[in-house]
C-alpha cells in the first residue's frame, strides 16, 4: 500500500514542482548518514506544463501513452494502464547524463558518476492536458479518474507523490481525490495567507464530497528570504498549523533554480554540505518527511 | 474603444498580477514628467485568487454582484450587468488608505495624502470563480462569456487590463478571447522558454478558433537577478521576438513584492526616482506601454 502525497497549492511559483521533485529524489536514493532509507517512489506530473520531465532533460515530444491517455478513456475501458506511461529510472538517468552534456558543452569530463536515480519513476504530463481538463467537466466519476488510474497499479511503491498545477480545477481535485496526504509549499509572500484559507477550504470540501481519507501531511516554508513579509507568515503559519509546519524552511537560492542546468534537481546534483545550502536544506526536509512518513 | 489587454502566463508565479496591477495603476494616473498621459482604466481580475482586490485592501466578503454573476448567467439572460460589478477608484481609494493605517498602525500620521487612485476601476474576482470555471465548460459560448459581458458596457474606458490565472483552462481562454492584446510577463528561469513555446501555440489556436484578430502586445521580462539562466532567457527572448520584448527589464525586488503592506502596488506607494528602484522600473514599463498603445 503506497503513502500517496498531493503537493498543492494554487497560488503560482511557490515551489511546488520544485518540492515535489526534490523529495521525490531524495526519499528515492536515501541517506545513510541522515538515516533516511531508499524508497521506491512514483513521482505524478499532473501539471500541463509538464516541468517535471524537462527537469530530468526528457524530450516530451518523444513520450509514449501518456496520462492524458489515462483521463480521456471511458471509466472502464481505458486502454491504457498508468505502468505503460511511467518512464523508469534506467531512462531517467540516461535522460539527465544527456542534458548535462547538452547544456555544459564545455565540461570535457561529462557527467558526474552519481548523476542518477535508482528507485524514481515518472508519469509525465504534456500541455494536451490542458484540453483534457475542460473536457474532464462533463465525464462521469470526474473527479476519481487519477484515482481508478492507480488502482491495481501502484502496489509497487512505496511513496507516490503527485505535482499538481497552480489552480482549482480538475486536475488538482483529482489530485486530492486519489492521495491520502496533503503538502503545502507556501511562499513567504503578501497573498500567502489569504490563499492558504482558501486552500484550506478546498481541501475541506474535497474532503466532504470525495475523499474523506483525505489528511494534511503538512506545510514547507520555500523560497525564504529576510523580509518584513517572510517573519509575519511563518509566524502565522506556526501559530495556525503548529507542528503540521515542517522546521526546514528551503532558503530563496539561486542554485536551486538553476539545477536543472546540470540536467537533475539539486538533490542529486549537489552533495546536502554546509556549501550546498541549497541541497542541504531540501535534504533536511526529505528528513523530516521521511521521518513523519514512518510515524504515520 | 477601449484598448483591451490581456496579461497572460500559464507559468505560475512569474508576475502576471504585480505587472497588471503596476501598468494600470500607472496608466491611470498618468505622468507628466514622463509623458504618460492619463488613462480611464479598467482592471478585471479573471483569477479565483483574487490578489488585485487584496492588494488594495478590498474585504472580498463584502463584495456586491462579481465577475461570477456574468459568467453563471445565461447568455442572454445575464441579470448582471458588468458596470454594476465595478469597484469605483473612490472605494480603492478609501480601502488602499485603511489597509495603510491597518498594516502600519506604528504610523501615526497615517497614509500619504497620493495614495490613491482617480482613474483606475476595478473588477474583481474571488474564490467561486474556480467552480465557475468548472461549470462554464458544458455551457454555449463558453470561450466568449467575458466578451459578451464586456460589450455595450465597457466605453467609457480607454484602457482594459485582464489579469489571467495561471493555466490555459477557460478562464484564461476567456481573456484571449475577449482580449486584443496579449502582454506575456516572463520570469527568467529554466522553464521559461519552453513554457513561452507552449503558449504560443494556445494563442495561435485562440486565434484560428476563436479570436482572429488577437495580436502579441509585448513580452515583459520579470523579477531579473543576475543568473547564469538570466542571461540565455533575455537573449533567446530577445532573439525571437525582437522589439516585441520591452526594454525595461523589471528587476527581482523585495520593495516590489511588499509593496501592498503600505496598502498600494508600488507604483502608487512610492515615487519613481533612483532611491524607488522597483517603482522606477514599473514606471519606466509604464512609459514604453504608453508609447506602444499611442503607435497602435
Ligand atoms: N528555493 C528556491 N530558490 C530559488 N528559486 C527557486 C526555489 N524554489 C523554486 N525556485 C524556482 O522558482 C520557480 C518557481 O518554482 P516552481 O516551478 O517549483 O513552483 P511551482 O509552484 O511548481 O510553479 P507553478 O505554479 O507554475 O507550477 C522555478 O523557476 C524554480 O526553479
Ligand atoms: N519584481 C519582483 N521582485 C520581487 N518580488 C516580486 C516581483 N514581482 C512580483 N513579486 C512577488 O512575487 C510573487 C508572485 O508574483 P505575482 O503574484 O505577481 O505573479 P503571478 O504570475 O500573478 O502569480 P500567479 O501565477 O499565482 O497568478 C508575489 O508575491 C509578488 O509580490
Ligand atoms: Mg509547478
Ligand atoms: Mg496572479
Amino acid at each position: 500500500e503506497p503513502l500517496v502525497i498531493a503537493c498543492i497549492n494554487h497560488k503560482g511559483g511557490c515551489g511546488k514542482t520544485t518540492t515535489a521533485v526534490n523529495l521525490a529524489a531524495a526519499l528515492s536514493a536515501g541517506n545513510k548518514d541522515m538515516e533516511i532509507p531508499k524508497r521506491r517512489v512514483l513521482l505524478i506530473d499532473l501539471d500541463p506544463k509538464g516541468n517535471i520531465a524537462t527537469t530530468f532533460g526528457i524530450d516530451k515530444r518523444n513520450l509514449g501513452p501518456s496520462m492524458n491517455e489515462l483521463f480521456k478513456g471511458g471509466v472502464d475501458s481505458s486502454s491504457i494502464k498508468l505502468n505503460e506511461c511511467l518512464i523508469s529510472p534506467k531512462t531517467l538517468t540516461k535522460s539527465m547524463q544527456n542534458a548535462f552534456v547538452r547544456q555544459n558543452p564545455e565540461r570535457k569530463r561529462g557527467p558526474p558518476k552519481d548523476l542518477k536515480v535508482d528507485n524514481l519513476w515518472l508519469l509525465p504530463a504534456d500541455l494536451d492536458l490542458s484540453g483534457v481538463e475542460i473536457d474532464l467537466a462533463t465525464r462521469i466519476g470526474r473527479e476519481n479518474r487519477l484515482r481508478l488510474a492507480m488502482q491495481n497499479t501502484v502496489s509497487q511503491f512505496d511513496v507516490i507523490i503527485i505535482d499538481a498545477p497552480a489552480s482549482l480545477g480538475l486536475l488538482t481535485i483529482n489530485a486530492l481525490a486519489a492521495a491520502q496526504w496533503v503538502l503545502i509549499p507556501v511562499q513567504a509572500e503578501f497573498y500567502a495567507l489569504e490563499n492558504m484559507s482558501q486552500l484550506m477550504d478546498t481541501i475541506r470540501n474535497v474532503q466532504k464530497a470525495v475523499n474523506p481519507g483525505l489528511r494534511l501531511f503538512g506545510i514547507t516554508l520555500t523560497m525564504v528570504q529576510r523580509s518584513r513579509l517572510s517573519g509575519t507568515v511563518a509566524e502565522q503559519a506556526r501559530k495556525h498549523f503548529g507542528d503540521r509546519l515542517f522546521k526546514t524552511e528551503i532558503p530563496r537560492l539561486v542554485s536551486i533554480a538553476e539545477a536543472p542546468l546540470d540536467g537533475a534537481p539539486i538533490v542529486i546534483g549537489m552533495k546536502p554540505n554546509k556549501s550546498n545550502p541549497g541541497s542541504l536544506a531540501y535534504w533536511n526536509l526529505a528528513s523530516e518527511v521521511s521521518e513523519r512518513i514512518e510515524i504515520i
